[in-house]
């Protein structure tokens, strides 16, 4: 009865969507795992092997893309019905926080599920992307409208699961991946973030967050692809300064991904 | 336009808050900054002092209470029309968790925006809270149907914000707190959790997420009180194991609340 919602409809007329090849899911259920620092990583590190690639920000409560990927004045434009997308490293960018920001309204979204699959519906199906090999979607912690909205309307191809080694992170992890299944919606990865921290001055590593449950999560789901990406200083530091670090430091381990 | 939907309307008849002095929402706009941490951990340093205390789980989507206080088998009782709170050495507890624990569900919750404020209304309204001097919210991330549904039919008496040193969580905190004055909540606290973590061989202090932005936040909206906690491994060692850190180690230096 639950889970009824989550029947697939026939994918709607997103006519932005049409020449994109495969769209691959960012999320976890839980909040602040590190959800958009993976997605935006994700999407500069397969650019850089010559891929054309999109990345969009479905968290309409609180948008992380233009904090991630900073623009000095931001203004979006309209072509006919479509908009145009941001281009930051030949990346195609959209995010319901460029559409404040150009419009000039930073305040909060306070708005009730309909409103926001509306927002949804339009931003990610009137958004030009062109041909793209991937669009990289960075999802919203839960499993409400906004999951239900993309999972029934958009043709999604795979996911990628972010977690932290915490108990409460595996627990709503565990349910962002059954929501996938509901959809229909293969997970293709596990990337546990902030697994460990290595202090500089001594090297000791620590696992502030615990040990984690990645290999019971694997097993569990019979994942093949894993990774595990440390707690570093750099990360934080690229993202509030709006530049990817894939970009900002190529040879640094997190980018390895 | 998009606050339209803020204006508040008189509290409903929940019932089972008659009896409730002050309730206290802790939120925060962004998904794990540690919102449940300080409030589970508040609830119980209130009732170390003698004051009668209950705590709610607000998040339908991603329980945390069931983890943070565990307990070995749940079974929710009715009294009437009213749901019997857990009780844990004193604090009154309910989490949407506990209630799909007790009947077996352990799913997602794949919810659209009005189911999930029926059954917000329906778990904090009709559970018996009895005679209580606070009664604590713990929030969900975000700005949408949930704490809409709280502000506009609940008699919130103050909220207390929580952040950490990102700047993506101090954009989001900034929605929450307009969001909270729209709703006219008045936001009386602001905590910023994992500030640093000190290494337990060399006793370096990391600012692993930098420097963050507590005093600007407290200029900008006149703040008067304002905590910072450390990254501690026994944080969250007690979450993952189900007991309050204030229970477990009263002396450790997170619980000087
Ligand atoms: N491994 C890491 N080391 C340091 N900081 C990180 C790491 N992963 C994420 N962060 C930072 O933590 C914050 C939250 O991450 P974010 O990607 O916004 O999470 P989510 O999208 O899941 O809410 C961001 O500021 C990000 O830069
Ligand atoms: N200061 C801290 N040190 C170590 N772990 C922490 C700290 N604060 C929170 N945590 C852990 O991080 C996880 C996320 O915190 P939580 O309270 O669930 O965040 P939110 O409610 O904002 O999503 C929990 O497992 C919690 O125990
Ligand atoms: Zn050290």
């Amino acid at each position: 009865e639950m889970t009824a919602q989550a029947i697939k409809q026939k994918p709607t007329q997103m006519k932005g969507l049409e020449k994109v090849r495969h769209i691959i899911a960012v999320g976890s259920g839980k909040g602040g795992v590190g959800k958009s620092m993976v997605a935006t990583n994700l999407a500069f590190s397969l650019s850089k092997t010559g891929a054309k690639v999109g990345l969009f920000d479905a968290d309409i409560y609180g948008p992380s893309l233009p904090t991630m990927v900073g623009f000095e004045n931001v203004s979006l434009k309209m072509e006919g019905s479509f908009i145009e997308p941001l281009d930051y490293e030949g990346v195609k960018l959209m995010s319901f926080g460029y559409a404040t920001e150009s419009s000039g309204e930073s305040g909060p979204a306070i708005m009730r599920g309909p409103m926001v699959a509306q927002v949804i519906q339009q931003l990610l199906g009137s958004t030009d992307w062109g041909e793209l090999d991937y669009l990289i979607l960075d999802m919203p912690p839960g499993t409400g409208d906004i999951q239900l909205t993309i999972g029934q309307q958009v043709p999604v191809t795979a996911a990628v699961i972010v977690t932290t080694p915490q108990r409460i992170s595996f627990v709503d992890v565990v349910k962002g991946i059954q929501m996938f299944d509901e959809l229909k919606i293969p997970t293709i990865a596990v990337v546990e973030n902030m697994s460990y921290f290595k202090c500089n001055d001594c090297s000791k590593k620590h696992q502030v967050f615990g040990k984690g449950a990645l290999n019971s999560l694997s097993e569990e789901f019979g994942f093949t692809q894993s990774f595990q990406f440390p707690m570093q200083y750099e990360v934080a530091y690229y993202s509030d300064n709006g530049q990817p670090l894939v970009i900002a430091e190529p040879e640094n381990e997190v980018t390895q991904l």
